[in-house]
């Protein structure tokens, strides 16, 4: 998957299998990504696993775990069922129908933290946004504490696992194909339910430009799936939401846009 | 990733120095150190297991809380505090780690009183993860 680190670095990795992407005495979030085919080395995210911890805090009296997994619908509580908890509602979970898919979103008041998980198409993604001291302060955390602290939001991921835009892509669509379907302006899902309908209009899904755009058209190439420019756009949009600065951080992608113009006819 | 390894073995630690559970004595520090080391050796196979995250964090946590540092100190006059049994594995070498940052806002502010509300920086730092 692609991944958006807390420092703003972008990178694709194959992370196959259960890989921690947030720990600290909070919050931990886990993935587990497969490939998305036979004999490819890009993988997707299957599985989420958020551990909203008691331990550390008297606002929430016990740990909270959310599950998500790709070939069922997004759950709209925790596993015990319940979707609030702590005092003044300190944890809460809101659950959402898009056009594009289902979202949660995770609000841990105390440490002012959102995880937002999405399903979109077949596989999941992941969106959080927590204070400064809270990534800077976990990310200190060393071998003399037992740990190898491995967290991919915070160090990103391992030099062995990333993938190369260029080079590890697939030809499942053509580089001109899979572009024109990533600036394509109208979704091949069209809302099924007047709820889903609302929720799009509040969507407002923007054009992939930048990173993005490169990140679909990487998808698409290596496995022809439209879902995949649906879960670009939401990321997108996501990070959007949740940084605001990174649009300014953003490669700026004009030139690549202009061909795929072409390219779309 | 053996985690159950180092459970039992901080089962059987507890035991010998005749512990109920989690206490504020030097003992339970040592106790702390043990599985501590034990988790070390495990972090490798267990990178991927949420349950080690978990139970690293509650150790660090503990040791914390338990200031388990300054016991153990007081206790043998030595850094890491726990005498070495014979043919112990040595402590992990230690690296030089920044202390807590004095503005580390969130412990403090998830102590702020019921209301459990932020009091923290509103400096939010965004990571994400999609598609292939």
């Amino acid at each position: 998957p692609h991944l958006k680190t807390f420092k703003g670095n972008m990178q694709t990795c194959r992370v196959q299998g259960a890989w921690p992407l947030v720990d600290n005495p909070y919050l931990a979030v886990q993935v587990t990504n497969e490939p998305v085919l036979f004999g490819s080395q890009a993988t997707a995210t299957t599985k989420v696993t958020v551990l909203v911890k008691g331990s550390a805090t008297p606002c929430l009296n016990q740990t909270k775990t959310y599950e998500a997994t790709a070939d069922a619908p997004l759950p709209d509580t925790f596993i015990d069922g319940t979707n609030k908890s702590g005092p003044g509602e300190a944890v809460t979970i809101r659950y959402q129908d898009t056009a594009f898919g289902s979202l949660v979103e995770i609000r841990i008041r105390y440490i002012e933290t959102t995880v937002i998980v999405r399903k979109v198409g077949r596989y999941l993604a992941f969106s959080t946004s927590m204070p400064d001291e809270l990534v800077s302060w976990h990310s200190g955390q060393g071998d003399d504490q037992g740990t190898d602290g491995v967290q991919l939001c915070v160090q990103g991921c391992p030099l062995s696992e990333i993938m190369d835009l260029d080079s590890d892509r697939g030809h499942v669509l053509s580089w001109a194909d899979a572009l024109a379907k990533c600036v394509a302006k109208t979704s091949s899902s069209p809302p099924s339910t007047s709820t889903m309908a609302a929720a799009d209009s509040n969507e407002g899904l923007g054009d992939l430009t930048d990173q993005y755009l490169d990140w679909c058209v990487f998808d698409l190439m290596t496995t022809g799936k439209e879902d995949f420019v649906l879960a670009a756009r939401s990321a997108h949009r996501d990070t959007l939401a949740m940084d605001p600065g990174a649009a300014g951080n953003l490669r700026n992608r004009t030139a690549a846009q202009d061909v795929g113009a072409g390219a779309a006819g | 990733c053996d985690l159950d390894a180092c459970t039992r073995a901080y089962d059987e630690s507890l035991e010998s120095r005749g512990l109920a559970g989690p206490e504020g004595s030097a003992a339970y520090c040592g106790v702390l150190y043990d599985f501590g080391i034990c988790m070390h050796n495990i972090r490798r196979a267990c990178r991927g297991n949420l349950n080690y995250h978990t139970s690293n964090t509650m150790l660090i946590h503990l040791k914390t809380i338990f200031e388990c540092a300054k016991r153990l100190q007081q206790e043998t006059g030595s850094a890491t505090g726990v005498p070495r049994k014979h043919g112990r594995p040595p402590l992990p070498p230690s690296t030089p780690r920044p202390d807590r940052p004095s503005t580390m806002a969130p412990p403090e502010a998830a102590q702020a009183g019921p209301e459990c509300s932020y009091r923290g920086s509103r400096n939010l730092r965004h990571c994400g993860l999609f598609g292939d």
